[in-house]
């Protein structure tokens, strides 16, 4: 048993719970925020046989979407008021995804 | 050490961490979302050393309880109001448990 | 590839976000609960390459300060109105820290 960690964007995760249930996978889903832009996202947790980790992984890659998300140059979560005008562009990717080994599976 | 995560219902988290902490275990809770159900439940963590997970595994075992559910036969999370009466048992595990291997542990 | 999990105290967690961030890691951070106080804490996570993992710790080291925390003797969760004056220090640690191997990663 493996378990799949990723990290997704909110606009994505009911599409990514609903994709992965339909493909009878088991799937958790835990609120979570992002270091740098310090908004919401959401980490999904689905443990599954070896076998089924490549499905998995391309239902995400097929419902999570890269997005290019305009930030202030000087991010600063302290300056929620913009003084000056100037913006970069920052692409937030579908999904970091990580794959763990399980070393032991229970449901009791 | 080990990391014990189980995804365990609601209604038995309070007894969990109870149980754990009175057994010297040490503890982390994070609320998270069924994909089936769409309903929240709880996420718990503990890390402990190799010979106690049998352990924390008979406490959980001990501690949380199977139950049955009634959910609507057509189960669409978009479907609020029931049109029709027609509904189905599903069976929700006392807990989904997962054990993993820590590399590193440290407490600083 | 290793991930850092670590749990934090809620009053250094902005603080590691920025520490680490500007280290140029990236990293997600959810709310939990330790089982002991059944109080808001934080989980962060910092998946990272094996070579990084010792500089992520020594930030996290950096940080995270360890506090004493004045708790009712019997610590009782349903007991919110104290009728005696008895307190016990605990001390808090910094952070608990865990790293697990990463199988496989994936941005997408
Ligand atoms: N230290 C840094 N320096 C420069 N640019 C930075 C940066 N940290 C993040 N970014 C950029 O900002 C985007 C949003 O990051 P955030 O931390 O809010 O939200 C992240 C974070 O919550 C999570 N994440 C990504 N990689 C992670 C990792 N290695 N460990 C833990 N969480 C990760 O996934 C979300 C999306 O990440 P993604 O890489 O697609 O997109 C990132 C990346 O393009
Ligand atoms: N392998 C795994 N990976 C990650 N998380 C896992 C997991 N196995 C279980 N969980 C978590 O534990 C909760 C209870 O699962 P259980 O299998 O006992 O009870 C499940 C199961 O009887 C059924 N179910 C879940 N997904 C299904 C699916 N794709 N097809 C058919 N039945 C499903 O509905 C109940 C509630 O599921 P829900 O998703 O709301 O909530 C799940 C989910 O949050
Ligand atoms: N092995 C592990 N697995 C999972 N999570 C872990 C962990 N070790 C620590 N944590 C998490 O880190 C928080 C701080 O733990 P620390 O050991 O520094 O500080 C702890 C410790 O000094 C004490 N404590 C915790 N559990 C205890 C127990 N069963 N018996 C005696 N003292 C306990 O109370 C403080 C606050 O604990 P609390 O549970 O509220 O919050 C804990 C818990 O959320």
């Amino acid at each position: 048993m493996k378990l799949v960690m990723a990290v997704v964007q909110d606009i994505d995760v009911d599409a990514v719970m609903g994709a992965l249930t339909e493909a009878g996978e088991r799937v958790t889903r835990i609120a979570s925020t992002g270091g740098f832009f310090r908004q919401g996202n959401s980490t999904v947790l689905c443990a599954t046989e070896d076998k089924r980790v490549d499905n998995v992984i391309a239902v995400l890659k097929k419902v999570c979407h890269r997005r290019t998300r305009l930030i202030p140059v000087s991010l600063d979560p302290g300056e929620a008021i913009l003084t000056s005008g100037a913006y970069t562009e920052v692409t937030v990717g579908g999904a970091t995804i990580l794959v763990f080994d399980i070393e032991r599976f229970a449901q009791i």
